[in-house]
């Protein structure tokens, strides 16, 4: 059989919230080192990568390796069910047709239980190279999302700039131009206010706002987000869950006509 | 602002 559980449904909460946006189905692989998604966007434009350790949940057991077909916009609307102090677990049985969705409240004087549907899906595994970045840019996650929710008024596409001075958002459009440098911090309080930019080559790559305002959907996950970029090939945009794992969102450049 | 690439022209399908 399959059981993980969460003390907290907070963190599979976010989670979906986090990819709801771009997946309206995706495979949970789930093996005795926990559970791994990867799935496209139905346009094929982003790819979203999702891992969580066995060893961060508070009880996992995994007998057989499953492959587990949801229905993400389903399973978004049962995790809205859990109040986020709500311990969850997932339970299936080898060859399942369903899984159950267990919340069980603080006191333990509530228990739900929701069950659902598993469906059949058509696996495409893209396999993704270990990759040297040119700029790799850790900054707070709030800020990139307020500073992809700004720019997107102004067009419909970011360019990313990377250079040692620091890294440049813009936009450009119909009512006129945006942009916004962000440079190095040099010393902060926290750690997770920080700019921290790590460059071997400079960057500038354009992206579609869409996708990155889908993205920063996974901003209640961590303080911070990294930014990968190297010249001609998809950003990665990765978000640490707790001490459990990431989300890792690709995204392809726009090209130059 | 050009064209939209697609993610699994950059990653080989397993």
């Amino acid at each position: 059989m399959f059981e993980a559980r969460l003390a907290q449904s907070a963190i599979l909460k976010k989670v979906l919230e986090a990819v709801k946006d771009l997946l309206s189905e995706a495979t949970f692989e789930c093996s005795d080192s926990g559970i791994m998604v990867q799935a496209m966007d139905n346009a094929h434009v982003s790819l979203v990568s999702l891992n969580l350790r066995s060893d961060g949940f508070d009880k996992f057991r995994c007998d057989r390796n499953l492959s587990m077909g949801m229905n993400i916009t389903t399973m978004t609307k049962i995790l809205r069910c859990a109040s986020s102090e709500d311990t969850v677990t997932l339970r299936a049985w080898d060859n399942p047709d369903n899984i159950i969705f267990i919340f069980e409240s603080p006191s333990k004087e509530k228990l739900a239980e929701y069950e659902m549907k598993l469906i059949n899906m058509d696996q495409e595994h893209l396999g993704i190279p270990e990759t040297m970045y040119s700029c790799v840019v850790k900054m707070p996650s709030a800020e990139f999302a307020r500073i992809c929710k700004d720019l997107s008024q102004f067009g419909e596409a970011i360019t990313i700039a990377c250079s040692k001075e620091g890294v440049k958002f813009s936009a450009a459009g119909d009512y006129g131009n945006a942009n916004i440098k962000l440079a190095q911090t040099a010393e902060v309080d926290k750690e997770e206010e920080a700019v921290c930019i790590d460059m071997q080559e400079p960057v500038k790559l354009t992206f579609a706002c869409r996708y990155l305002n889908s993205f920063v959907k996974a901003t209640p996950l961590c303080a911070q987000v990294k930014l990968s970029m190297s010249a001609d090939v998809p950003l990665v945009c990765e978000y640490s869950i707790g001490e459990i794992g990431h989300i890792r969102y690709y995204l392809a450049p726009k090209i130059d006509d | 602002t050009g064209t939209q690439g697609r993610i699994d022209s950059f990653f080989k399908i397993l």
